[in-house]
């Protein structure tokens, strides 16, 4: 699947 | 969440809360940055900026800590620049920020996951964060000393990146999670911290204060 951009970390 | 990223976390958090604490109760800045201050804080508007594009009520944690690194990182910068502004070390911080934000906002538009503008913003905050403790340090070397309570600060900013690696690996291991950018970032910003880590340990753990040429 496309790598979600969302950065999960602070 | 693994305990790597939590005490990283709570690292970040503790920095934070030593330097206000620091500024707030000897009611002067001296010995302090304020562009590193500056660049954190820009560091973190941009990197959280989808907090302001579409703001989501305080469901979790994240959103919180977000609004507190924000708020916290603005309020140091405005006590440095106003409130205690007559205690600003001008003269030592004068490493030119300019050469620090313009080549990470070069390299974010050159080497970033995706070309839009959120993901630009994230990659240049990454790529900043990384140096922006260098008028800290260019700070101190100029001085020549750092306060035992500013020390301290540096400490805690410097481990919580430390740890931030340990996170990154674990995340490799156990949820193959790789986020090359931001490890880059966090060794080079890791690497800088290492002449201080050396004489915060060998000086400062033990009662003494660090004074530069070493």
């Amino acid at each position: 699947s496309q790598k979600s951009a969302e950065h999960d970390e602070l | 969440m693994n305990i790597f990223r939590l005490f990283g976390d709570l690292s970040h958090l503790a920095a934070i809360a030593i330097l206000l604490l620091k500024i707030w109760k000897t009611r002067s800045c001296a010995g302090v940055s304020g562009k590193t201050q500056l660049l954190f804080a820009v560091c973190f508007i941009t990197r959280y900026i989808d907090l302001f594009l579409h703001f989501v009520s305080l469901y979790n944690t994240e959103k919180v800590m977000k609004l507190i690194y924000i708020s916290a990182s603005v309020f140091t910068c405005y006590l440095i620049f106003f409130k205690f502004k007559a205690t600003y070390d001008g003269n030592h911080d004068s490493m030119r920020a300019e050469f620090l934000i313009v080549p990470a906002a070069g390299l974010a538009c050159l080497i970033n996951t995706k070309f839009d503008a959120i993901e630009i913003l994230w990659t240049f905050s990454i790529y900043l964060e990384a140096v922006a403790i260098l008028p800290q340090l260019f700070l101190i070397s100029k001085t020549g000393e750092a306060e035992t309570i500013t020390s301290h600060y540096l400490f805690a900013q410097g481990s919580y990146r430390a740890l931030y690696i340990l996170n990154w690996i674990y995340r490799y291991h156990y949820e193959s999670h790789v986020d090359t950018i931001a490890i880059v970032a966090g060794v080079v910003q890791t690497i800088l911290y290492c002449d201080f880590f050396y004489l915060y340990i060998t000086k400062v753990v033990k009662g003494q204060k660090i004074v530069l040429p070493a």
